[in-house]
């Protein structure tokens, strides 16, 4: 996955992602593709949450998927994760709820439950770096002011990590692949050198969700197991989505 | 060029908005869920127009489990054992779950692999 937050000139936010799975699960030698990717694809749905007729928060999701990977609630914050790889995964968290001990959160379930009922983008924040969970994970937050905007590095207990956007160091966007950001990613993955060349060339002056797609359209940003692109501007509370493919030449992942 | 090494590497595209061309597969539907319904109820709506592609996406992954366990053990396991799991999972989710499997016809433990599958995809 790649997920970005990014501030303009005016202050304005936009939350962006490339939602990518299926690594080494089923390589059709034929069409060149994942199968899981593949069938993941037609299940891509956006919805929208209401209680008493209202929007409560607004999602991109899998049908059948009861958890949330991206997710906007209008006017406050937005929401997605990437997947962590750690030795203490979640494969730990889950042998533990299966032996009883369950006082950790699910990932998908904690995200759904913060886009639901997180009343800031401080309270959402503080939440997503706190709750015990059963697996690590990124989760990069949006705000609706500026320098509101960071990556959550989480081990299973608790968060390891937030990098925020700080304007008075000329951050003005924060991007997340699958890799700690004081490590280097696998030299084999690198999504997060081009990705982060393409924000820099397009410029804190240019940036709008049309720019963050051109971002998200460069390979190997996108790649084979991208399913979809959400695209989030948090003030207009608005969420739009675009499933995706990646014809050859193009990288597995 | 963004990328040196590996191959399949590319310029810093521009001009791809509004979405179209090859690389663009089609818009996503938009669906509301009332959570003033009772959990089991909310989905649906959504799970009885997209059942058939849940099914193929459950079909893919329980071939790639027979794929690693050919005696079908592993499925068997997800089918009989992994649905006692499921009272021990939090509302509304566990509800909600269950509404996914009856009306979209694919086995409770299947359904409820799918919604954990960040936490056991990690091993």
């Amino acid at each position: 996955c790649t997920s970005l937050v990014a501030e303009d000139s005016t202050g304005k936010l936009y939350h962006a992602r490339n939602l990518d799975f299926g690594l080494f699960l089923g390589w059709d030698i034929k069409n060149k593709s994942w199968a899981v990717t593949e069938q993941l694809r037609p299940l891509v749905a956006n919805v929208d949450f209401q209680k008493n007729n209202k929007t409560v928060f607004k999602a991109t999701s899998f049908a059948g998927y009861v958890g949330m990977l991206t997710g906007i609630k209008p006017g406050m914050f937005t929401l997605t994760m990437n997947e962590r790889f750690s030795l203490d995964g979640g494969y730990i968290g889950l042998l533990e709820w299966i032996l009883g001990r369950r006082d950790g959160v699910w990932m998908s379930f904690l995200t759904r439950s913060v886009l639901e009922n997180a009343t800031s983008y401080d309270d959402a924040k503080n939440q997503l770096s706190k709750t015990k969970m059963l697996a690590p994970a990124y989760f990069i937050l949006g705000g609706n002011k500026s320098g509101q905007g960071c990556i959550i590095t989480r081990s299973r207990l608790s968060s390891v990590d937030i990098w925020e956007i700080d304007l008075k160091k000329g951050r003005w966007y924060v991007l997340e692949t699958n890799y700690d950001r004081w490590k280097d990613p696998l030299f084999l993955d690198d999504r997060r050198t081009p990705a982060m060349k393409c924000m820099n060339e397009t410029t804190q002056a240019k940036i709008s969700l049309e720019t963050i797609y051109d971002v998200l359209s460069t390979k190997p940003v996108l790649n084979k197991l991208t399913t979809y692109t959400t695209l989030m501007d948090v003030s207009e509370g608005k969420l739009e989505a675009y499933i995706r493919d990646c014809p050859d030449p193009c990288m597995p992942w | 060029l963004a990328q040196y090494v590996p191959p399949y590497t590319d310029y810093c595209r521009t001009g791809m908005y509004p979405p179209s061309g090859a690389t663009f597969k089609g818009n996503v539907s938009w669906y509301t869920i009332n959570l003033d319904l009772p959990p089991y109820k909310r989905w649906n709506q959504l799970i009885s127009e997209r059942k058939a592609e849940l099914n193929n996406l459950i079909q893919v992954i329980k071939d790639l489990a027979n794929a690693f366990v050919p005696s079908g053990k592993l499925i068997q396991l997800v089918d009989k054992d992994l649905p006692l799991l499921l009272d021990s999972l939090p509302s509304p989710f566990k509800e909600e779950i269950k509404g996914i499997a009856d009306v979209s016809g694919v086995p409770l433990g299947e359904v409820l692999l799918f919604n954990i599958f960040y936490e056991v995809f990690t091993v």
